[in-house]
């Protein structure tokens, strides 16, 4: 059990370096166990150098930035063990536009075999997805769905 | 094994029955706030098993069931339906299609059907099992998980790391 | 200070009656002292019901709902104890656009004794500014600020 | 008032010295992740006064000193200077203008200074003392803030109450 957790923890170690990479364009970022500690217990610890940047402590990167690392991190552990379908809630809440760009290029890389469900307010989002299906509180506090087409998303969706 | 369709009828704020049929690839799901879209990732994890009603945002099952509005009288259950593609066999049914009905009376009586046959809930968990999706799934990332996982300490994030992998 | 410290609490509490029914155009909410506990010790709770929606649990609302019912009661305690002076960091993030819509609007009522400044990656929130700044890193790691202008929010300052 | 100008350099990522004008309405600072946005709400919670170096996102008070990048060097101190309108003399300095100006070395000396005199930083703090403006202002909600209030246990809530009213 030792080694499947390490196994598995150097996988997601290889596979993170990639995953954010990509998400970032550039610079890199690291995992590993905290020192000092045995390999079934230890905390696990991110640093983290965007591109240009130096390494810095976690805490003074922005929010939009420790969001990415964060997506880099879950996207390194779905590569090592996919799942069929994924489910992401507004996840692109802090990002910026080019951001969400290269979020949305990277997540159609495991398209091949996982499905998604994207939960967003974010235009940029939407105009990537295959499907947009809308839900509104036409009548207060009933959930209903409706189809959306993306050129009407917008002010129609807002008031309802 | 893809996800065909989720049936949602009395979970939360869906007092009418609600279908949304997925495709392969990738499904926005977009409205106002309150509307109802986080309440959908909550009926699919509740399916598939979830037993803490802390996570799925209540502070008791029955806050599951939809409680009523000005307009209209509370319901009497929630019912969760996930229908998968099966033709693969990914899971260990042999059919072509696998549905999991989730049940939950006010009483507090819950049932599970697989493929409308009556089971525990132990084995709608244990169907999940090994296939990447189910209970405690590190593919569901829910609305603030992200932000909950930046404030954790090193500890807290293995054991979010022990869950997935 | 006892006394102080209720008087205080009752007008937050009246101004939040009225800043919540603004920002959600009706519905209600409330704000009490846990019970049972000295004035001075007690914890502040929060009730609160969204238009057409029964009273319930603050955990069962949307994540837009509880930051609008924040930014209330916020607002609340700007207005009893105004400040020349407020700074908001992307505080819009989880709002969809009329929400975005009514609190620019409430939040312009303050502007008779207070200026505001808005940090945003909103398109809306941007519209109803008086001015817009813009920091880039053209260079790497550098912050530079730039004059923007409305129209030219979006791919230029996203790839800076 | 109110807040006429703001110059930062050497704080973070500005290494260049930087200078925003205010108007007296609303003024909205954008741009992409990461470009300096909050290290400006953070540059003005400095120079009235902030000391805890883990509230301004740092672990020491160094770390607000621009640290290099591949292509600088890092410098040798952080100055942020804030020029308030003072002609209806809200505060008590007999001066149209006031500018508050906080300096930090990486020897870790701080110099304060108030229209060019030098003083402590407890007269900084104290200038500022029941004008709304200053440390531990509500009136100041940085990023992530908003979570963090809803996170909050109803003691912790009241903590936030008190600070402000
Ligand atoms: N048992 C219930 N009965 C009726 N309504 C409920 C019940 N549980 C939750 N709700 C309603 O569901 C709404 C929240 O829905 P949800 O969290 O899905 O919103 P959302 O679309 O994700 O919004 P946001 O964009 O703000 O995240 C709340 O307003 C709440 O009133
Ligand atoms: N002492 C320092 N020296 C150099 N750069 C620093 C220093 N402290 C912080 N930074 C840089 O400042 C950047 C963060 O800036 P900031 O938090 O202002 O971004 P932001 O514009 O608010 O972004 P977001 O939209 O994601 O919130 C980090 O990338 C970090 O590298
Ligand atoms: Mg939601
Ligand atoms: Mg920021």
């Amino acid at each position: 059990s030792r080694e499947r957790f390490t196994a598995t923890f150097e996988l997601v170690r290889e596979n993170f370096h990639e995953t954010y990479r990509k998400l970032f364009g550039g610079g890199r970022a690291d995992i590993m166990l905290e020192e000092g500690q045995d390999v079934l217990e230890a905390g696990i610890e991110v640093v983290a150098k965007p591109p240009g940047k130096d390494m810095m402590v976690m805490s003074l990167l922005s929010g939009g930035e420790r969001t990415l690392t964060t997506i880099a991190l879950l996207f390194a552990i779905f590569k090592a063990k996919p799942s069929p379908f994924c489910v992401l809630d507004e996840v692109d809440a802090p990002l910026d536009e080019s951001n969400i760009d290269r979020f949305m290029l990277i997540l159609r890389e495991f398209l091949e075999s996982s499905q998604f469900l994207i939960i967003t307010h974010n235009r940029r989002t939407m105009a990537t997805a295959d499907v947009i299906y809308g839900v509104t509180m036409q009548e207060a506090g009933v959930s209903k769905r409706i189809a959306v087409k993306f050129e009407e998303v917008g002010e129609e969706l807002a008031v309802a | 094994m893809f996800l065909k369709r989720l049936e949602v009828f009395g979970f939360k704020s869906f007092a009418d029955k609600t279908v949304i049929d997925f495709t392969g690839g990738v499904t926005a799901l977009v409205g106002p706030n309150g509307c109802g879209k986080s309440n959908v990732v909550d009926s699919i994890r509740w399916a598939l098993g979830e037993q803490s009603a802390r996570s799925l945002r209540g502070s008791e099952m029955v806050d599951l069931i939809f409680n009523g509005t000005t307009n209209r009288r509370p319901l009497g259950f929630a019912e969760v339906v996930l229908t998968f593609d099966n033709s693969k066999r990914p899971l260990p049914v042999d059919a072509a299609e696998v549905s999991v009905t989730r049940r939950l009376y006010r009483t507090g009586e819950c049932e599970y059907l697989i493929n409308g046959q009556a089971c525990r809930l132990r084995d709608v968990r244990d169907l999940f099992m090994d296939t990447g999706v189910g209970v405690g799934a590190y593919s569901i990332i829910e609305q603030g998980k992200i932000d909950a996982l930046l404030q954790s300490s090193p500890k807290e994030r293995r054991g979010i790391f022990e869950e997935a992998a």
